[in-house]
């Protein structure tokens, strides 16, 4: 553990309970793509069945366990508690686009070729592109609120973490996952334009908008 | 080593 990997990992649970706390509190999933929730709840199921066969910490125990439980709650007020208010006709992603070759692509390059490794690998590669119907759903409807910037800043900073996480780990411990880099260099860099916005528009206390 | 993270990165 270093400190990239613990800050990034604080990131990313922030972004989710931001998420979770939008929802809440304005008692509506308005702007957010479910589609792209429904996507990271797969990825935490698909990468933490780990959980069930092998101890690390109970850092990382408890942390898996929260991703999954706030991610299926995230899905849940969506589609059910607040379903009224999701915006279905603007979260067209077609999600199938990502999932089936994210999938061929888990059984053609792996570590190892198992059920456990290739669900492992397929969460990996999914995760990278699960934010798509996200911003493709901000790219539809040119704006977001000021909350679900923070909430994808928050990502993408994990992401970006991560990547400084792997740098010091290979320096320092000569540690290194290729399809985990790849792939978090591939997610990283589809937050580079929101993040310009981010910083362009957000923190300068405008709403994001985007030109129509 | 050249390895997996699965087990203790999130």
């Amino acid at each position: 553990m270093n400190i990239f990997r613990l800050t990034g990992d604080l990131s990313h649970l922030a972004a989710i309970i931001i998420l979770l706390l939008k929802i809440w509190k304005t008692r509506s999933c308005a702007g957010i793509s479910g589609k792209s929730q429904i996507l990271f709840a797969i990825v935490f199921t698909t990468r933490y069945l780990d959980l069930l066969s092998s101890f690390i910490s109970l850092y990382n125990t408890s942390m898996k366990v929260i991703y999954i439980g706030c991610a299926y709650a995230t899905v849940y007020l969506i589609y059910m508690k607040f379903r009224a208010t999701y915006d279905g006709n603007h979260d067209s992603f077609r999600v199938e686009f990502l999932v089936v070759p994210v999938g061929g692509l888990a059984v053609l390059i792996n570590h190892d070729f198992s059920f456990l490794e290739i669900l492992w690998t397929f969460s990996i590669y999914l995760e990278s592109v699960a934010i798509l119907p996200q911003l493709f759903m901000i790219s539809k409807t040119g704006e977001a609120e000021t909350i679900t910037t923070h909430y994808l800043f928050c990502l993408g900073l994990y992401r970006a973490l991560y990547i400084v996480n792997w740098i010091w780990r290979y320096y320092f411990e000569a540690f290194f996952d290729l399809i985990a880099i790849v792939a978090g260099v591939v997610q990283t860099i589809l937050y580079c334009d929101f993040f310009y916005l981010y910083v362009t528009k957000v923190l300068k206390g405008k709403k994001l908008s985007l030109p129509a | 080593a050249v390895g997996r993270t699965r087990h203790d990165e999130l």
